[in-house]
């Protein structure tokens, strides 16, 4: 599924 | 990933390390809310549940992992293992008055109404008060061993280096998320007080660092 860019944050 | 983000993370995480160490070496949690150790568990709970969903990279999942399993721990220790050692008359801040208006806010206010977004928004809410347990136990008894110092001052420097890698993709990659920068703002700011005892009374008094 496609993931928002800000969930690669920690 | 830029050098901000990349020191922001290893200071959170020395800050998980120091915690957990700190609680195993001396064989006891005094001076630790263990409130706000559980309000972190939610928080990653409630952040990375990504991990059952998608594959960002291998640091991005091995993190996850490490800061959710260090949590448990965490909490494990304080509330299991060393129960005896904990002080929950000092650990007295009624927590559902930070629960309950962040998962109303993060209702109200989220990039998009589903149950993912809501939780991955409640999580950064919560964050960015789940030390004030910890602050307001420190307030009360007066008092912080300097180890305990150390990890309340990494852990508010993560925060404070996030924003700068938010200042940093904003100009490089024109990312811009609101949510997180304002949470990030209110998170740092809680530690500004704490910030500057630690740098001016942690030199001269080794031994303990008082707070107002």
């Amino acid at each position: 599924s496609q993931v928002p860019l800000r969930h690669d944050e920690l | 990933m830029n050098v901000f983000r990349l020191t922001g993370d290893l200071s959170h995480l020395a800050a998980i390390i120091i915690l957990l160490l700190k609680i195993w070496k001396s064989r006891s949690c005094a001076g630790i809310s263990g409130k706000s150790q559980i309000l972190f568990a939610v928080v990653f709970t409630t952040r990375y549940l990504d991990l059952l969903t998608s594959f960002i990279s291998l640091y991005n999942t091995s993190m996850k992992l490490i800061y959710i399993g260090c949590a448990y721990a965490t909490v494990y220790l304080i509330y299991v293992k060393f129960r005896a050692t904990y002080d929950g008359n000092h650990d007295s801040f009624r927590v559902e008055f930070l629960v309950v208006p962040v998962g109303g806010l993060a209702v109200l206010i989220n990039h998009n109404f589903s149950l993912m977004e809501i939780l991955w928004t409640f999580s950064i809410y919560l964050e960015s008060v789940a030390i004030l347990p910890q602050l307001f136990m420190i307030s009360k008894t007066g008092e912080a061993e300097t180890i305990t110092t150390h990890y309340l001052f990494c852990l508010g420097l993560y925060r404070a280096l996030y924003l700068l890698n938010w200042i940093w993709r904003y100009y490089f990659e024109g990312f811009l998320d609101m949510i997180a920068i304002f949470a990030g703002l209110v998170q740092t700011v809680l530690y500004c007080d704490f910030f500057y005892l630690y740098v001016t009374k942690g030199g001269k008094d080794r031994k303990k660092v008082m707070l107002p």
